[in-house]
């Protein structure tokens, strides 16, 4: 799969969701 | 409810939208569905009078979302007594814009040989998710960080007990498409987006945790009052 940094990019804003 | 698939959006059951004590004897009651990227008003309409019924015709008031009928109401037969006949008015969304309180209310006029009659009912917002609802990743990024914070509702769906894969399937047909999928600390968060006819995108994330019947929905969008709307119908769709 293409790695454009976005898979990358929803991670961090899914850990910043859940530890605020 | 129905197999799966693309056209197995969800439709709620009809309800009475005009009393038969109220129009001279015309009852009618309908819902509202999406199907293959078409709005459809299905109405029943019962003649509950002692005369035949004729002439019959419809029209929309200026509504949020510019419904309007995109064809003239086709009953081709009069409706004798005590008859009751299935119409599915197919709907478009080029009509006038008039911000409705609330949002999904729609008032319609229907007129027959009789007499003219109004109603009220409120349609379900995802007759207008649209099919190309799903936004590109880096553009979701984009506008959720962009999207400030007093824009976001929070929402609990509860007594909910759906996988998350089941779950994102289940809105797919519905035109709520998942874009990304994050397990973090055991919760499963999911990414989605939708769109409205009128150009207006929602964006979601919906909090899963095992063994937590409710879910949390996190709604953004700039148009802050559609939230509740979208809301609704994630409920409807998910505990359909």
């Amino acid at each position: 799969e293409l790695d454009d940094g976005l898979d990358e990019a929803f991670s961090r804003l899914a850990h910043s969701r859940t530890n605020p | 409810g129905g197999v799966g698939g693309p056209s197995a959006s969800y439709i709620a059951p009809k309800s009475v939208w005009l009393p038969a004590v109220k129009a001279k004897g015309l009852e009618i009651s309908g819902t509202f569905v999406r199907r293959m990227g078409s709005i459809y008003m299905e109405m029943s309409l019962s003649n509950n009078a002692m005369q035949v019924m004729t002439d019959f015709a419809i029209q929309f008031n200026k509504n949020s979302f510019c419904l309007a009928p995109a064809a003239p109401l086709q009953i081709n037969a009069p409706l004798a007594p005590n008859q009751t006949i299935e119409v599915s008015l197919a709907v478009n969304t080029v009509g006038s814009v008039m911000k409705m309180d609330p949002l999904n209310n729609l008032q319609v006029a229907v007129k027959n040989n009789i007499d003219v009659f109004y109603f009220s009912c409120l349609y379900p917002l995802n007759i207008l998710f649209v099919e190309d609802g799903k936004m590109d990743r880096q553009v979701f990024l984009a506008t959720w960080k962009d999207i400030p914070s007093e824009n976001e509702a929070q929402f609990q769906i509860k007594d909910c007990t759906l996988s998350a894969d089941a779950v994102s399937n289940k809105l797919q047909s519905s035109n709520i498409f998942t874009i990304a999928k994050r397990t973090v600390d055991g919760q499963d968060m999911l990414y989605q987006s939708l769109k409205l006819t009128n150009g207006i995108w929602v964006l979601a994330e919906l909090r899963i945790q095992p063994g937590n019947p409710n879910y949390l929905l996190s709604l953004k969008c700039r148009a802050r009052e559609v939230a509740p709307h979208i809301f609704q119908t994630y409920e409807k769709i998910l505990k359909n």
